[in-house]
């Protein structure tokens, strides 16, 4: 049942996006963060055959099974996180990158996520003055049990604050800002350890910029309406 | 013939300051390419960083010990130039017929041009921003190919301030990339402000039709007995024919060794 294959057609030199029938599951392993319970990671491969020439593209990835919800708390106006329905105590540590010069292999990553999930962490914070972070740091977010909180590209650098006054309106071009935030969405968006995207440091980003980023992480429609004509019940996030 | 999927061109670089080659980037990938790691030539750190490539060669102390930050020359001094690096590699790549080739730089900051085979293509700037060039076209018949790559540092790398404070002038604001390079309370100044190929270099090789940016998605019901996984892939068919294909999603979970449960 976790193997489907369907048939397409697809014009010359066209690009289309294809929604697979959604693969249903019972009781699948989840996903947890560090000391909560396992990392449980399922591979998923997807791959495209074309008639008359065999395989023509494939694509892999270790994907977890979870459910992230997080709400601000009215009475402490601290942010409160759930992991598949369970409240999660955050220890987290604010991140930067792994070194200044970008020095950033596979060993070092490895190296420095399970040095933080043993000292008993369960969430990094991406400052947005760092990286967007790799897909290798997230990978072994992924495998360690390290949420990720992921800032975008705001700081006191791009919002009037600082000496002297910084520019207040975000970087000079917002569209090249947005082109890059799309892009790096979907870099990093099937990781199971990705828990939250936050505009900036500290602030929202500039209006434009924020509405068109909360309207890039909106959930897939055709995900929310199969979510809303199912009768199950319980709701999808 | 190649065989499908990606490789990475992580090995074999060289690097040089942009003023001091005198050749251009059509004749760096055709009839003058640099013949190994002679002056102005050197070997290069990619994926990494202009400083990282200068301390591989130790032509700068290594700037994370005591102060030795100090003696490396910021681009406010120096001008933007002097952080403005050619990277050159060969590799060899033969194609068959129905095949399609992408040369792939999953970040480079800030800017860039790149030269296949006497070819230019220029890059978007945007420190995080992935890159995707059709090569299918300009790769050489052969299998011995020239690529060269001149990379700008961010467009406004800004000042530090005598006193130094947050994030220098904040003029790296104004680009897309990031900002702790003009020093933090943390941190002091990047001197080349992470300018280079700092990710992934790869080529990659499919069929007529390419998968790009799938989107995995789960949704729970009856408190996570039962589960979907939903999903989304863009195809992009590079022939000139209609493709009739078959799309396959095969999920399994790891059990032992090369055992696995499906």
């Amino acid at each position: 049942e976790h193997h489907q294959t369907y048939e397409l057609s697809i014009p010359p030199g066209t690009h289309i996006q294809y929604t697979l029938p959604p693969l249903f599951f019972y009781k699948p392993n989840l996903w947890w963060p560090n000391g909560m319970g396992k990392q449980f990671l399922y591979n998923v491969e997807i791959s495209v055959d074309v008639k008359g020439f065999g395989e023509s593209d494939s694509w892999d990835h270790q994907f977890g099974f979870r459910k992230i919800e997080s709400t601000i708390d009215i009475t402490t106006g601290g942010r409160l996180f759930k992991v598949n329905g369970q409240r999660v105590f955050i220890r987290g540590g604010n991140w930067i990158l792994s070194d200044g010069l970008l020095r950033l292999s596979d060993k070092r990553y490895m190296t420095d996520i399970k040095f933080h999930a043993d000292m008993n962490f369960n969430m990094l914070r991406c400052w947005g003055g760092g990286l967007a972070e790799r897909p290798e740091f997230y990978h072994y977010c992924d495998l360690y049990g390290l949420l990720v909180w992921q800032e975008f590209w705001i700081t006191g650098d791009v919002d009037g604050r600082g000496i002297p006054v910084s520019n207040p309106n975000g970087p000079l071009d917002h569209d090249l800002f947005l082109l890059c935030a799309r892009d790096t969405i979907k870099l990093l968006r099937n990781h199971a350890s990705l828990a939250l995207w936050v505009g900036g440091n500290e602030q929202t980003p500039p209006k434009d910029i924020n509405s068109a980023l909360m309207n890039f992480l909106k959930l897939h429609p055709l995900f929310k309406s199969y979510a809303e004509k199912s009768d199950l019940g319980e709701d999808s996030s | 013939v190649a065989t499908l999927g990606k490789t990475k061109l992580d090995s074999g670089w060289l690097a040089a300051r942009s003023t001091e080659v005198e050749a251009t980037g059509v004749q760096l990938t055709t009839t003058m390419p640099p013949s190994g790691p002679s002056l102005p030539w050197m070997e290069a750190a990619v994926p990494g960083t202009v400083l990282g490539t200068l301390l591989k060669n130790k032509l700068i102390p290594d700037p994370f010990y005591g102060l030795e930050n100090e003696a490396i020359l910021d681009i406010a001094d120096s001008g933007r130039e002097y952080y403005t690096f050619w990277f050159f590699t060969t590799f060899e790549y033969s194609m068959a017929g129905n095949q399609h080739a992408t040369l792939n730089f999953r970040a480079i900051n800030y800017s860039g041009e790149v030269y296949l085979n006497g070819h230019k293509r220029i890059l978007t700037r945007g420190m995080f921003l992935r890159h995707s060039l059709d090569v299918t076209d300009i790769l050489n018949p052969d299998g011995k190919n020239f690529l060269a790559v001149l990379v700008y540092p961010p467009d406004h790398p800004g000042t530090i301030p005598p006193e130094g404070g947050q994030g220098g002038d904040h003029e790296i604001g104004k680009d897309v990339a990031t900002q702790y390079v003009e020093g933090w309370d943390w941190m002091t100044p990047i001197r080349d402000r992470n300018t280079g190929i700092w990710d992934e270099v790869s080529i990659t090789v499919t069929g007529p039709v390419r998968l790009s940016d799938p989107h995995l998605v789960s949704s729970f019901f009856d408190n996570y007995k039962r589960a979907y996984l939903h999903t989304t892939v863009d195809l992009e068919n590079s022939s000139s024919w209609h493709a009739e294909c078959s799309l396959i999603i095969q999920v399994t979970a790891g059990l032992d060794g090369d055992m696995c449960l499906l």
